[in-house]
C-alpha cells in the first residue's frame, strides 16, 4: 500500500458521498446520469465477487463493502426514491455501444481464461467507459451544477492516482498490471477536456457550462 | 501474458 494508493481510494470514496450527498440533500438527481450509475454498479460487482473467498486486508474487505454500498444505493435513489426527478431523456446514452465492446474485448485480452479472471477484466475495461454516459449528458445539456463538478474532479483524480500508485509500485516492487494501467490511462484521458472546464471555470467561481 | 493473480487492488 503506498499514499497515491491511499488518496486515490479516498478520493474515489469521497465522489461517491458527494454525488449521495447531492441527490439526498437536493431530493433531485437532476444532471446525474442513472446509466453510468449502473455501470458503476455492475464494475463493482463484477470485481468485488472474490468479496468472501479471497480475504487481502480489513481495509479492503471494508473499502469493497463500503463502495458497493455506495453504488448500489445511487442506483436506487436515482431510479427509485427520486426517480420523478430523473433526466432519462437526456441521459441517452446507447450502453450497447460500451458494453457488447466491453464484453468482447475481455474474452479476448485477460490474464487467463477463468470465469473470475474473465470478469475482473470486464471490470476493468467497463470502469474506464462508465463515465461516458454521464459526460455525454453534461454535453448534451451543456451545464452541470457545482456539486456534480465536483462529484467528477474526484472521481477522475482517483484514477489519475491511480496511475502514480502503478508507477511507484513499478519502481518499487516491479509490479506491472498491464490490463489495469492501460484501461486507467484511457479512463484517465477521458477526463481531460473536464478536468480543463473544472480548474478554467469551476475553481474560477463560475459555472460549467459548455460552449 | 501471466500477471499477479487475486487482484489487491480496489
Amino acid at each position: 500500500m503506498n499514499v497515491f494508493r491511499i488518496l486515490g481510494d479516498v478520493s474515489h470514496l469521497l465522489a461517491m458521498v458527494i454525488l449521495l450527498v447531492k441527490i439526498w440533500r437536493s431530493k433531485s438527481c437532476a444532471g446525474i446520469s442513472g446509466k453510468s450509475q449502473i455501470l458503476f454498479a455492475l464494475v463493482f460487482t463484477s470485481r468485488y465477487l472474490d468479496l468472501l473467498t479471497n480475504f487481502i486486508s480489513i481495509y479492503n474487505t471494508v473499502m469493497k463493502v463500503v463502495f458497493l454500498l455506495c453504488a448500489y444505493v445511487t442506483v436506487y435513489l436515482i431510479y427509485g426514491k427520486f426517480r420523478k426527478t430523473f433526466d432519462s431523456e437526456n441521459d441517452s446514452f446507447r450502453l450497447e455501444f460500451l458494453l457488447v465492446p466491453v464484453i468482447g474485448l475481455s474474452f479476448l485480452e485477460n490474464y487467463s481464461f477463468t470465469p473470475t479472471e474473465i470478469l475482473w477484466t470486464f471490470s476493468i475495461y467497463l470502469e474506464s467507459v462508465a463515465i461516458l454516459p454521464q459526460l455525454f449528458m453534461i454535453s448534451k445539456t451543456g451545464e452541470a451544477e457545482t456539486i456534480t463538478t465536483h462529484y467528477l474532479f474526484f472521481l477522475g483524480l482517483y484514477r489519475a492516482l491511480y496511475l502514480a500508485n502503478w508507477i511507484w509500485r513499478y519502481h518499487t516492487e516491479n509490479f506491472y498490471d498491464q490490463i489495469a494501467v492501460v484501461s486507467g490511462v484511457v479512463q484517465t484521458i477521458f477526463y481531460c477536456d473536464f478536468f480543463y472546464l473544472y480548474i478554467t471555470k469551476v475553481l474560477k467561481g463560475k459555472k460549467l457550462s459548455l460552449p | 501474458d501471466q500477471e499477479p493473480q487475486g487482484h489487491d487492488e480496489l
